[in-house]
């Protein structure tokens, strides 16, 4: 554990506790894409399948945990108890076309055969551009509210952090892991616009609304 | 690179 790293996974986990508290708080999902959640929903079941095989350390597992329990959570309050706000129609973002291709890639590019890690590898891939649907839902509506942007840049930082992180791991420890590497740098670029507007709008009190 | 090593990450 170092600092980029830290910094990185309580940045992912305010982020999930800003999309609840804009949900629980509005009594609404409106503006944020629940084709997102479901990917997100299955990467981190996909990787932490090895919760039950796996001991890594009390945060470890307690993380996981939190993961996967607030994305089940998020799930219910926009499917379930808040489905009458979801924006069905502009959440048109087809997940097949970034599920079937992550799966592929997994059986092709992983470091060994078996369930247990193509399915992990898949959902490193699958993470990458599992926000996609929430930037498609936001350029299909040309704005975001500014708790939603807050929560896109929490989550786009908490890659970044990973990043640096691994570029400390592989100086401190040897340790790399180009699976991981290649997916969390693709996944910290396609935030980069989202980022420019974050610093440039939001941060100065304005709305985020894309040019039309 | 630790191909077989744990998964450390979340």
């Amino acid at each position: 554990m170092n600092i980029f790293r830290l910094a990185g996974d309580l940045s992912h986990l305010l982020a999930i506790i800003l999309l609840l508290i804009k949900i629980w708080k509005t009594r609404s999902c409106a503006g944020i894409s629940g084709k997102s959640q479901i990917l997100f929903a299955i990467v981190y079941i996909t990787r932490y399948l090895d919760l039950v095989t796996t001991f890594i350390s009390l945060y470890n597992t307690f993380m996981k945990l939190v993961f996967i329990s607030t994305s089940v959570a998020t799930l219910y309050l926009m499917y379930v108890k808040f489905k009458a706000t979801y924006d069905h129609n502009h959440d048109s973002f087809r997940i097949e076309f970034l599920l079937i291709p992550c799966f592929v890639l997994a059986l092709l590019i992983n470091t060994a055969f078996t369930v247990v890690e193509i399915l992990w590898t898949f959902s490193i891939y699958l993470e990458a551009v599992a926000i996609l649907p929430q930037l498609f839902l936001v350029s299909k509506t040309g704005e975001a509210e500014s708790i939603t942007s807050h929560y896109l840049f929490a989550l786009g930082s908490y890659r970044a952090l990973y990043l640096l992180n691994w570029i400390y791991r592989y100086y401190a420890e040897a340790h790399y892991d180009p699976i991981a590497i290649f997916a969390g740098a693709i996944q910290t670029i396609l935030y980069c616009d989202f980022f420019y507007l974050y610093i440039t709008k939001v941060l100065k009190g304005k709305k985020l609304q894309l040019p039309a | 690179v630790d191909a077989d090593a744990d998964h450390d990450e979340l």
